[in-house]
């Protein structure tokens, strides 16, 4: 069974995407089967591959919403052991369509499950909300990771983040953990930046030993520099792997996966 | 009569709060009378100014929803000539509430119509959505600023968000112009950045003399730079003129209000 990881923050304009991708990236470099599902209406996530979608190719919608659609045909190569299922702006009706529907919360999970069984690691990347699509991505999710930027204005909005996490994991999914806050576009020289990073740790400290979801939840290390490479590879298509690899944002995403691959598949 | 302008970018994060805070603040030290209205249901927007939220203070949500509320009890002193209406959580629901009424797009307009005279000035600080709240804000605006970031991913999305502008324009409110796009955050020594800049000064070109809404739309001088000192201001409850009135960011914005007070009240 593959693990499966919901990146996730309501806030928007973090590093979600940028996110799924690059770690989707080194996790597969790292010889790790992946697949990265884009549950995002703007569908931001298979820029950065440079796929050209055919006109025919089914998306996540057509998985939720769709009758009898076939989980692979939804499946796109990315690179060499890192597949997607692109999202459509259509993506955007399912928060009112699957409200309709019994039991809406699993309709992911359960459409996925047929193929899950190839992937050793499936990231799902949400869109800037906390609503029908993210619930389904934590119903269907073992561990969450948040990006977030060090500012002030980001601390808020964490406690409704986890509000939600709480519901699910009350009720529709029990396993659910936070294990991860994931620092994005991160200026190392910023003092109100240390200060942030400072308030987050001593927030995840507080939890420590609660039991909560959250409990044990540590800041991934290392933070992801402010890095424009990053910013500039979807332009041309392209991971950071494939366009900087030397570059500060790809050996920070390449690190952090190493320490998930101990952590996950310890040798 | 005030100008009224809209601060709108579904896209999340990009600075939509700030630059309408900071704007504000900046064009009530130049003797206008302001007021700011806080759209989005984060409530981000009152941050800025440090002000205590009094339990029995009217919010926006109040205004859309309640019976014959006043709304000069709405308004919330902020500093010297600029004043806000504050949001709250409960303003999420409003996309629902307001939907089931007709005529719902002018609710907003017709709730402020009362104190609009007392302004020179009105900014409505939109949230990451296309919403019932943000067409509330088009049909109310003169004019539209699109506070976006110079990167690649920016340049989409655009396209949605000037769809919603022209139904808006053919419908409710016909005078609706997109004057300005905002850069926010921006990196001057970025190739990227330029290149994505000369991208949207490109696409303004084509819609000269198209007649379309953003005909003559202009990416607005200077762009704002990326400083810290902006993310640093409301974790004191300061606008970027109480907390660093020479730092870059507060030059930047100030220099975009100098140059708009020159446009709408020339002398
Ligand atoms: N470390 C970084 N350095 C520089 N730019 C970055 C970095 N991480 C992300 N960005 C840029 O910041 C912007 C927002 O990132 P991204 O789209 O990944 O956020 P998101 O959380 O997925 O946004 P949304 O909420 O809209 O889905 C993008 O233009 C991206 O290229
Ligand atoms: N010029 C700048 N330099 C540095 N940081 C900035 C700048 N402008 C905005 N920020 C920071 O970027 C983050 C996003 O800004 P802001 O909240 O204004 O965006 P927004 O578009 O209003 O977001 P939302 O869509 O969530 O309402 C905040 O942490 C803010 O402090
Ligand atoms: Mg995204
Ligand atoms: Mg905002």
């Amino acid at each position: 069974l593959p693990k499966v990881v919901a990146l996730l923050n309501q806030k928007g304009g973090v590093g979600k995407t940028t996110s799924t991708a690059n770690l989707g990236a080194a996790f597969a470099r790292l010889g790790k089967r992946v697949l990265l599902i884009d549950l995002d209406p703007q569908s931001n996530l298979s820029m950065h591959f440079g796929v050209e979608a055919e006109p025919t190719q089914p998306s996540v919608y057509d998985l939720l919403v769709g009758d009898g659609i076939d989980a692979a045909s939804v499946i796109v190569k990315a690179r060499e052991g890192l597949d997607f299922m692109p999202a459509v702006t259509e993506l955007a009706l399912v928060e009112g369509e699957l409200a309709q529907q019994p039991d809406m919360q699993r309709t992911l999970e359960c459409a996925v499950a047929p193929v899950a069984g190839d992937y050793d690691l499936i990231l799902l990347d949400c869109p800037p909300s906390l609503g029908v699509l993210s619930v389904n991505a934590l119903t269907m999710a073992d561990e969450v990771f948040v990006p977030m930027l060090a500012h002030y204005l980001a601390l808020r909005g964490l406690e409704k983040l986890l509000e939600t996490v709480h519901m699910v994991s009350q009720g529709l999914n029990p396993r659910l953990r936070v294990t991860g806050v994931l620092l994005c576009q991160h200026e190392q020289q910023s003092l109100h930046g240390r200060a942030v990073v400072d308030e987050i740790a001593a927030q995840l400290a507080r939890y420590e030993g609660t039991g909560l979801p959250w409990d044990g939840c540590a800041i991934l290390q290392p933070p992801v520099r402010r890095n424009i490479k990053l910013a500039e590879a979807p332009s041309f298509g392209q991971t950071i792997f494939d366009y900087a690899p030397q570059c500060p944002g790809a050996g920070d995403y390449m690190q952090i996966a190493l320490h998930q691959v101990e952590r996950w598949w310890p040798s």
